[in-house]
This record gives C-alpha cells, structure tokens and sequence, in this order.
C-alpha cells in the first residue's frame, strides 16, 4: 500500500508538471533530434541571426505589419549597436525566466502539502529554490552545441552565447556544462517532476521558520522519486544517489550566476532589473 | 519575510497571468 500512495504521488506531481511547464524534455528532445514533423526550430548563430530571430518571433506573435515599426523590436536593425541589441536580448530573457518562476510557484502549489506550511516559508522556498529548478529545467533543452530558447521555436547555438561581450558571455557556459552531464543521467519527465518537487521543500533554506512539516514532505517525495528511479532505470546502478548529488553543482551554479548578475548590474548602465528577479536575487547569497 | 517579496508573496496566493507579470 505505501508503494501505492508513492506511485500515486509521481503520477500527481508528473501531471501538474506536464500542466504547468510548457516545453517538457519529451517535446525537447523531439523537437532537438528532428523528429516533431514540424518544421525546424529557427537557428540564432551570430548578430544578424539574432535580430531575424527576433523578427520571426514578432511576425508570429504580431502578424500586422503596419504595427511593427511602433513596436521597437528589431526592424532597421542596421544602425542599431551589438551592445544595444544584446542588451534588448538580456530583457527578454529576464522576462521569460519571470514567467518561469510564476510556472515554478504553481508546480509548488500543487505538491501535497505545500500550500498548508507556513506563507514566510513557502516565499523562503521559492526564492532559494526557482533559480535551481529553472536550470534544471534548461538541461533538457540543451545539447553540447546550444539550446532551444522562446519555447522550443529558437535554437541558439553555444558559440553565439559564448561571443557576446562579457559578462553576458560567461552566463550560459557554465549552465552547458552542468546541462551535458545531468542530460547523461537520462531522467524522462516523470523522474524531473519528482527532483523538481525534491529541490523544492529543501529543509536547510536560510531563515525558515519550521523546518520539520517541509522535511517530512521532501522525505515523502524522496521516497517517490527512489522508486520511480528504481522502476523506470532498473539498469542504472546508484541513480538516485547521482540525482541527489547533483543538488550541490546547483547550489554553486546558482550563486555564481547571481555574482554575475550583480556584477551585471554595476557595469551596465542600462540594465533594468525584472522587479520580481530583483526580489528574489536580492540577499540570496 | 512576505513583505519584501511582494510579488512572490502574490504569485504563492493567486495565480498571475504572464501579462501582470
């Protein structure tokens, strides 16, 4: 019977995974290897790349042509700076992992038990767990030669990331690196969903004010995630203790990638912060 | 803690539609 429930808790949290995140590693990894049936994803390689991405983006989001001058997106692009353009790339990213953390917010609503801790906690948890979750998310949209970006549409190549000025160069390469190996784990969304809620309701999160509700929950998880790992990787020796060891590159990928943005913040005189990225970065580590 | 993260704060009591956001 406790394998029952346990089952049943991946199948809880893998469906509201499948609900809130648009892009899962199965529709990825289709959409990477060429088998969608759907066109290609358009591929972001250097600047002049970019700003025709953008205008495929905006021709599907805004098919009226009269509107685009008025827009500012990327038309005339010739006497626009590679500075300005990628500082217009920056937003835009800001703004997609800002839609990233409402997805996030509500995949933690939806693990049993979440919404009943205490409300300082469940805001402790998400500011110190989205980053981690929002890069684990990105390891299935990327191979060793880039990743897929505005929901699969895009593929951006990693040397185009690695030419952007500093530090906009440094921000992605360590986030290929961690991606290349987790993706040789070869967790299917199921075993995700379960590491994502695991990553959640981490009990050692500075300034919680009730640990032991949030320890008995994640032990729960954890319990349904060394299942799952056991029933859907009989082969895969020591799985779930290689999972578990990758909470610890997170932790450090996500504190220097808010250096990063700190220091982003100092050198780019135009940078503007998303209000909700700021209130989370602000204090974390 | 809630009070300095407002938005977070709102997007944990009502879901936020990608616009608001």
């Amino acid at each position: 019977p406790e394998s029952a429930d346990l089952r049943t808790l991946a199948k809880h949290l893998y469906e509201s995974y499948v609900k809130y995140f648009p892009l899962t590693k199965a529709k990825a990894r289709a959409i990477l290897s060429g088998k969608t049936g759907d066109s290609a994803p358009f591929v972001i390689h250097d600047m002049k790349s970019l700003t025709e991405g953008e205008q495929f983006i905006n021709c599907k989001q805004m098919p009226l042509p009269d509107q685009r001058p008025e827009m500012g997106l990327g038309f005339g692009m010739g006497q626009e700076s590679a500075d300005e353009v990628e500082l217009r790339f920056f937003h835009r990213c800001q703004f997609r992992s800002a839609e990233g953390v409402r997805e996030v917010t509500e995949f933690a609503k939806s693990i049993p038990g979440f919404v009943g801790l205490d409300l300082n906690d469940q805001v402790t948890l998400l500011k110190y767990g989205v980053i981690e979750v929002l890069i684990i998310m990105m390891a299935p949209l990327m191979n060793k030669d880039g990743t897929l970006i505005s929901y699969g549409q895009i593929f951006m190549t990693r040397e185009f990331l690695k030419s952007l000025r500093k530090p906009f160069c440094e921000m992605m390469e360590p986030k290929f690196e961690f991606s290349v190996k987790f993706n040789m784990l070869e967790l299917d969304d199921c075993d995700m969903a379960l590491f994502l809620a695991v990553i959640i309701l981490s009990g050692d999160r500075p300034g919680l004010l009730n640990v032991k509700p949030i320890e008995d929950l994640q032990e729960t998880v954890l319990h349904a995630l060394e299942l799952q790992l056991k029933m859907n990787h009989p082969d895969s020796l020591q799985l779930f203790a290689k999972v578990l060891q990758k909470m610890t590159d997170l932790r450090q990928l996500v504190t220097d990638h808010v250096h990063l943005i700190q220091l982003l913040k100092k050198t780019e005189i135009d940078l503007c912060l998303h209000p909700l990225l700021q209130e989370i970065m602000k204090d974390l580590y | 803690l809630k009070e300095k993260h407002k938005i977070l704060h709102r997007l944990l009591q009502n879901s936020t539609s990608p616009v608001d956001l």
